[in-house]
């Protein structure tokens, strides 16, 4: 899975 | 940031703050369940325990902090200031139905197995999930007032907002957040059902929700 850190939204 | 996204955000602080404005005005809570908003704060707390190791952006550091203080003002008047109008009996809900499945499911499925990750993913997790206890008192009561249903209403349309901030995201900087589009998708189909009475029986009609 695609790795979103750090997490930029709410 | 794009439209969407600003969009999304708006309608999620909009619906923030109908909800505490509605108990403060009305010095009531009746009609609202404690359960979900207890929920809400912990979504937010969980998530946002980044605002001590990573800084995003001005933005994004206020909004937190607002979503996190309106979360435990509301949580507040609830138990504490209105407690007297609390509806206990018809918020009965089984937390611990949804937050068993959310917590080992954060454990199996997450980007990095660390504390703040693996906290980051149960509230996204527990997102999807922490409107049904009022879901559910609606139900059980079988109507809702106006206001509350506009609540409902900001809430489920700021989730469908970032639905759709995420094909854009997808398409124009190939960003595409698995975890957070997944629960994205069934927490926005949770609202579905509410969406279409509050179309046919709010906005159309006039005053209380009432079900059939």
């Amino acid at each position: 899975h695609a790795l979103k850190i750090p997490h930029d939204e709410l | 940031m794009n439209i969407f996204r600003l969009a999304g955000d708006v309608s999620h602080l909009v619906a923030i703050i109908i909800l505490f404005l509605k108990i403060w005005k009305s010095k009531s809570c009746a009609g609202i369940s404690g359960k979900s908003q207890v929920l809400f704060a912990l979504v937010f707390t969980s998530r946002y325990l980044d605002l001590f190791t990573v800084f995003i952006s001005a933005y994004n550091t206020i909004m937190k902090l607002v979503f996190l203080v309106l979360s435990y003002a509301t949580v507040y008047l609830i138990y504490m200031r209105f407690r007297g109008s609390y509806d206990s009996e018809n918020d009965s809900f089984r937390v611990e139905f949804l937050l068993v499945p959310v917590t080992g499911l954060a454990f199996l499925e997450n980007y990095a197995f660390t504390p703040l990750e693996i906290l980051w993913t149960f509230s996204i997790f527990l997102e999807a999930v922490a409107i049904m206890p009022q879901l559910f008192m609606i139900t059980k009561t079988g109507e809702a007032e106006s206001i509350t249903t506009h609540y409902l209403f900001f809430l489920g349309l700021y989730r469908a907002l970032y639905l759709a901030n995420w094909v854009w995201r997808y398409h124009t900087e190939g960003f595409f957040d698995q975890i957070a589009v997944v629960s994205g998708v069934v927490q926005t189909i949770f609202y579905c059902d509410f969406f279409y009475l509050y179309v046919t029986r709010v906005l159309r009609g006039s005053g209380k929700m009432s079900l059939p």
